[in-house]
């Protein structure tokens, strides 16, 4: 499980 | 988890978000919060926070453009003259 989220993209940042 | 009530006393919200579903921080968080902004003002939201609903609306499962879309639409809508944040200091969705 571990592996597999840091398969996960970083996310864009969004200025609210 | 703790529900903060952001007045609209500024021109703008000041926070920046990341995250969203599908990626490595699956709730938005708060990045950046704007001095002089609504946010700031109301004193209560904190950088690393992460943001749980918006007016009663879950974030759970969304991706980031429809939970950044999701604040600004409440931000902007005139029916309320604030935003109802509901906040942890944790990532519960990890």
């Amino acid at each position: 499980v571990r592996e597999k989220r840091l398969t996960l993209p970083p996310s864009e940042i969004t200025m609210l | 988890s703790t529900l903060v009530r952001v007045a609209k006393s500024a021109s703008t919200l000041g926070i920046a978000i990341e995250g969203g579903a599908n990626t490595r921080q699956p709730l938005p968080r708060i990045v950046t919060i704007q001095r002089g902004g609504s946010a700031h003002n109301c004193g209560q939201l904190r950088v690393g926070q992460v943001i749980l609903e918006v007016n009663g609306v879950s974030l759970r499962g969304r991706e980031h453009r429809d939970a950044a879309r999701i604040i600004a639409e409440a931000f902007k809508t005139k029916e309320r003259d604030h935003v109802d944040f509901l906040v942890t200091e944790f990532n519960v969705a990890l």
